[in-house]
């Protein structure tokens, strides 16, 4: 454990925690994407199925419970929720998050660092993981106005995997890991951000409403 | 192709 992962960790969990606040204060989901949290649904499931093979952490398994939990009761609200389900941009949300799924599973078939079910699903989760992000991007760009906390929202959700490179660099020089998996999906994941990190704090700085091309 | 590695991280 190193303080960049620590921070990574946390910044993700504050991210979903802003997502949840979002939607519960403002009883609102307009400008998030349903199909990304439908991907990151299917993130986590597939990632934390070691939940109940491998033996328990103290750090890692209530980070894991509470990412499953958070990103089903997310979707939840926004398909079941009866006030919450209305604001869905459904007509603008409309990228093939489907599209996604099978490319990532062929990779994780082929490329994977052992052949068992586990090992699979797992690079399956950290390719997908890599690309999720895209149809909130797309949605972002149609959207009028993005309101703060859903700029927030993504904005740590990039932050804590670059947050990830930091400690996938600390980890290589301090304890000799390689890990090419995670790094490169990490790095791609990453520089999907750049633009959106870049209106971000442009937005910030200008003291200007966000607003992505 | 990598080695089996402990999933150590999230």
């Amino acid at each position: 454990m190193n303080a960049f992962r620590l921070l990574a960790d946390l910044t993700h969990l504050l991210s979903i925690i802003i997502l949840l606040v979002k939607i519960r204060t403002t009883k609102s989901c307009a400008g998030i994407s349903l199909k990304t949290q439908d991907l990151y649904v299917l993130v986590f499931i597939s990632r934390y199925l070691d939940l109940f093979t491998r033996p328990l952490s103290l750090y890692n398994t209530p980070f894991k419970l509470v990412f499953l939990a958070t990103s089903i009761t997310i979707v939840y609200y926004m398909r079941y929720h009866k006030v919450v389900k209305q604001t869905y941009n459904k007509d603008s949300d409309t990228f093939k998050h489907y599209f996604l799924i099978l490319p990532c599973a062929v990779l994780a078939f082929f490329i994977n660092p052992k052949f068992t079910f586990i090992e699979v699903l797992w690079s399956f989760s950290i390719y997908l993981e890599a690309v999720a992000i895209l149809p909130q991007l797309v949605l972002l760009q149609s959207s009028s106005n993005i309101d703060n906390l859903t700029g927030n929202y993504v904005f740590m959700l990039g932050a804590y995997r670059a947050l990830y490179l930091l400690n996938w660099i600390y980890r290589f020089f301090a304890e000799d890991v390689v890990r090419w998996i995670p790094w490169i999906a990490g790095l791609v994941q990453t520089a999907l951000y750049a633009d959106f990190f870049y209106y971000y704090i442009k937005s910030w700085r200008n003291n200007e409403r966000l607003k992505l091309p | 192709d990598c080695y089996d590695q402990p999933k150590d991280e999230l």
